[in-house]
């Protein structure tokens, strides 16, 4: 049985918006860790990573370790039924084909129950090994968020390349190109407007840009983003949810015919 | 022409 009470239910909105366009269906995985999400993209370029830690939710319960097929899209549905402020609680049952979601009020004066049809989802759950980065840039997820919108409107790929320099992405299209560079900024009033480089060795990569717009939609969940680069790599692009876990997003590299 | 490589196989690879 799985049952577990999130007081800042928007959290649960933004994460499913951070993945809905990304993936249809999807296992959601339940342990006494947490609850957490691994699942790639119809093509196999993208791939998801979802950690909800348990520690993060005021009441979290799994006696056993099960799997709930969702469609994302339909999850997305009900979470839009939840007020911003209410308190979500989700409740399913190991070989059950439902789950349940409960939407509270602040002042408890409403409260909604949805309950979703499950699916059988066939997915393997992939081992992602430990690695070590060229470069890893962390900078303000609004920020990235921009560049990637801005450099869509001119290309279709981004090429990011970190030199002790900074961070460049760069873009061309038919109608011209375009060149962001972010150089390294710590003297900012607040920790999260900074944009930190740990280079190892230079870098420069290639990247289809409706992927890294995508991964954006995961801007609400943090300030800041951070993007592990190396060659023969896939990218990482994780946001961290406070206190509670992580969304990190894959992403394989364009590679020359 | 641009070709980009599939996660599942790159990680069953690796």
């Amino acid at each position: 049985m799985l049952e577990l009470r999130l007081v800042q239910g928007s959290l649960l909105k933004k994460v499913l918006e951070s993945i809905k366009d990304l993936v249809n269906d999807a296992n959601f995985d339940c342990s006494a860790t947490g609850f957490s999400l691994q699942a790639m993209d119809s093509s196999h370029v993208a791939l998801v990573s979802l950690l909800l830690r348990s520690e993060g939710f005021e009441h979290y319960r799994c006696d056993k370790n099960f799997s709930m097929g969702m469609n994302l899209g339909n999850m997305s549905k009900m979470l839009k039924c939840a007020g911003n402020d209410d308190i979500i609680t989700i409740k399913g049952d190991d070989g059950g084909d439902t789950i349940t979601f409960m939407f509270e009020s602040p002042s408890q004066d409403k409260i909604a129950d949805f309950e979703m049809k499950l699916m059988d989802i066939d997915s393997e759950h992939l081992g992602i090994p430990e690695a070590e980065y060229h470069a890893i840039v962390r900078m303000p997820s609004a920020e990235f968020a921009r560049i990637c919108k801005d450099l869509s409107s001119i290309g279709d790929t981004v090429i990011i390349s970190v030199t002790k320099e900074g961070v460049k992405f760069s873009t061309k299209g038919d109608i011209g190109t375009a060149n962001i560079v972010c150089r390294q900024n710590t003297t900012v009033d607040k920790p999260e407007e900074a944009t930190i480089i740990e280079m190892q060795e230079p870098v420069s990569l290639t990247f289809a840009l409706r992927y890294m717009n995508s991964f954006t939609k995961a801007s609400p969940l943090s300030n800041t983003v951070t993007i592990s680069l190396s060659s023969e790599l896939p990218v990482v692009v994780e946001y961290k949810i406070a206190e509670m876990g992580y969304i990190r997003y894959y992403l394989a590299p364009k590679i020359e015919d | 022409n641009k070709h980009q490589a599939d996660l599942e196989k790159f990680y069953n690879s690796h």
